[in-house]
């Protein structure tokens, strides 16, 4: 069984899609075998790796919603190794149809232990927010690696991000770790971030990743041609931090 | 009765509470009597004007789920003429909480035509997400003023949003418009915020507004002090060109 991460902050726009899809295809491009689970509505890291569905096809929603199976729904990807389990917007309905569901907060682990054997590491893109999906993502994940950009309004949100992950830890998935926090769009020159750095670092001390990802226009361009920065540029600072972050996560953490 | 606008966009980290807290004490400060209604769970407007509720705190909460009287939430800012109405992290409940209730949708709406008549702009912040908290917006809402940065990820959730205006319209709130869309975090040496920008202008046309607000690390310093950014420091340029943005919108704007 592979290890389960959740890209989890509610705080929105602080990378967890770029993190999902660049750390996933980094992963594979080191030999390692990633299935990249999209479960927000926006579907982001689905067209981050150039996917596109139509309505009739198999996606996260039927995996939660209606026990479709998540092998049917599995499609591959232009880098060997990675493939993905892709988002439909038809998931924004999710939240509102899973209340009154039986075992609504493990609809996803249940699809990810029928297919996790297969994988090294299975990168789970989360929402921005603290609903049944984040939730879903949470009770299915080993554990829950943290993007967070060094803004005052990030930081902020950090006390409510950790309050869930104690809250889950305490009933649905007594064994969820914090696998780590990962600085991104990070620009040391900038007073504010050195500052809220240091509160990060001091609270969280070695659970922060070495590697920092460095704000990079290059970063930002990659998914408008449905490409993780490793095939749209890979000589760029980009590249170079999510191939370093991957090196950390393969010496951290592959489960037995 | 004032004009209500929501700050809308399901895409994360676009500049909504930043143009909420900054767009509304701008209109404060050329005389306009304003209120800001912060309807996100994560409450980033209520402490970007320096409000942190205890516990025991009236909020929006207690207006969209046990009819509390909205005017006993509101408070005063540093800035004469700004008013909020606070959120507190409970809200986060809300979405799960208001599913089964009569007139869910419309809650927002009647806490808005309790007070709306003492003011002449009423700026919701939204969280970022499609569901009812922000659909509770959209019915409350004359117009959405929508904050957009230049990137792919953001452009592509516009589908979305307009699906869900149209919708809001056809059925809750049929007189609801688009009082504008605003470039954020704008800088014009990317290529690619030129290249989005062209789309985004070729789709919008007229409702684009002239005003599109720079990337400015003062911006992002101001919430660290619980001020808006015309406290913090109006040479800056993101106080001069909210300032603008504010004499845009009483041009477009104030309702009879
Ligand atoms: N290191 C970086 N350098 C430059 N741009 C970046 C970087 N990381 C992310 N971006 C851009 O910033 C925006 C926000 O990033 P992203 O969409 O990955 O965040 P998110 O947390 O997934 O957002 P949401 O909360 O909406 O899901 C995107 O337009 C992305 O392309
Ligand atoms: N023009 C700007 N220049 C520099 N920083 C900015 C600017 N606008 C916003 N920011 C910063 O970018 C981050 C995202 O902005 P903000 O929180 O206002 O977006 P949002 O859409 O409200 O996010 P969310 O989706 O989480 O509610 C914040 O840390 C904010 O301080
Ligand atoms: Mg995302
Ligand atoms: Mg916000």
């Amino acid at each position: 069984m592979g290890t389960t991460l959740a890209m989890a902050n509610q705080k929105g726009g602080v990378g967890k899609t770029t993190t999902a899809v660049n750390l996933g295809a980094s992963l594979a491009m080191l030999g390692k075998r990633v299935l990249l689970i999209d479960v927000d509505p926006q579907a982001n890291s689905t067209s981050g790796v150039g996917i596109r569905l139509r309505d009739d096809e198999a996606s996260t929603y039927e995996c939660l919603l209606t026990h479709g199976d998540p092998a049917a729904a599995v499609r591959s990807t232009a880098i060997p190794g990675l493939a993905v389990l892709p988002a439909h917007s038809r998931l924004v309905g999710a939240e509102v149809e899973l209340v009154g569901e039986r075992s609504r907060e493990y609809r996803l682990q249940r699809a990810v232990a029928a297919i996790g054997g297969a994988y090294d590491f299975l990168l789970i893109d989360c929402p921005p927010s603290l609903g049944l999906l984040t939730l879903n993502a949470l009770v299915a994940a080993d554990a829950v690696l943290v993007p967070i950009q060094c803004e005052y309004y990030a930081l902020e949100g950090l006390t409510s991000l950790l309050s869930t992950i104690k809250a889950v830890r305490k009933g649905l998935n007594p064994a969820l770790a914090i696998f780590g926090v990962l600085l991104t769009m990070y620009d040391r020159r900038v007073r504010l971030t050195a500052q809220i750095e240091e509160e990060i670092r001091g609270y969280f001390a070695s659970l922060v990743f070495a590697t920092a990802i460095p704000r990079n226009v290059k970063l930002s361009e990659a998914p408008s041609f449905g490409k993780p920065i490793v095939l749209y540029d890979l000589l760029s600072k980009g590249a170079e931090s999510y191939l370093s972050l991957a090196r950390e996560v393969i010496a951290r953490g592959e489960k037995g």
